[in-house]
């Protein structure tokens, strides 16, 4: 059976604020590394890969590997009910049909218990190898949804270049055109506003704006990005959380 | 704008 608990429930709410708008279905594959999640959009254009590890919970029992089939939007509504500062606790069974979350507030004066049906979800896993980056840029994950969102406004598209001299978003659309270029500026005091940039080549690729922006509703689990891009492969953008992660991959876009 | 590529022509299914 599995038991897992958060001390804080606003981890969860946050991962399923980040991913819900990408997949709706997915499995919650459990095991003793932790709650791991692997789901395509239904275009195949997105990936989203997604580790709780065990480090994270304040307890977590896993004796076997259970695929938990969650709707999400389901998830969303039972989550609504959890505060984020709420202890939250998972328990299934080996072959559940419901996951029972309990919430309980800090004072220990109040219990929430609310079941949540499973579905069986037949989801293929793609193998992701190991690469190695061209360009690998770290900033601050406001930032780079500031700039996903203003581009949007002026094209479906952006292209993105990684260059020695830094990384360039730039987009044209119907009513003009827009760039904003990120010099490397490290921050020595507080690193999570700096900008960092490790380029191995020269990097140069176009993706949908829309899914950029999809990406960037992760950012509140973590005050950096960390965006890596090689020609003519997908791009990954990472969401480091203190005790695992939230990755998307995207694929390019060729030509005009 | 462009030709949008998939996930599977990059990453081949477990």
């Amino acid at each position: 059976m599995l038991e897992a608990r958060l001390e804080q429930s606003s981890v969860l709410k946050k991962v399923v604020d980040a991913i819900k708008d990408l997949v709706q279905d997915c499995n919650f594959d459990c095991n003793d590394s932790g709650i791991q999640l692997q789901a395509m959009d239904n275009s195949h254009v997105a990936l989203v890969a997604m580790h709780l590890k065990t480090e994270g919970f304040a307890l977590y029992r896993c004796d076997r590997n259970i695929a938990l089939g969650i709707n999400l939007v389901s998830l969303q509504k039972v989550l609504r009910a959890a505060q984020n500062e709420d202890v939250m606790t998972l328990k299934a069974e080996d072959s559940p049909d419901a996951l029972s979350l309990v919430f309980e507030n800090s004072e220990n004066d109040r219990i929430s218990e609310y079941d949540l049906k499973l579905m069986d979800i037949d989801q293929e896993h793609l193998g992701i190898p190991e690469t190695e980056y061209g360009a690998t840029v770290k900033m601050p994950s406001a930032e780079f949804q500031r700039i996903c969102r203003d581009l949007s406004l002026l094209s479906e598209s952006v292209a993105i270049e990684a260059t020695k001299e830094g990384i360039k978003f730039s987009c044209t659309g119907d009513i003009g055109k827009g760039a904003v270029t990120l010099r490397q500026n490290p921050n020595v005091e507080k690193p999570e506003l700096g900008t960092t940039i490790e380029l191995q080549e020269p990097v140069a690729l176009t993706f949908s704006l829309k899914y950029l922006v999809n990406f960037c509703k992760a950012s509140g689990l973590s005050n950096t990005v960390t965006i890596s891009l090689s020609n003519e492969v997908p791009l990954l953008i990472e969401y480091e959380m203190e005790h695992g992660y939230v990755r998307f991959y995207l694929a390019p876009k060729i030509g005009d | 704008t462009g030709h949008q590529f998939i996930l599977t022509e990059y990453f081949c299914f477990l």
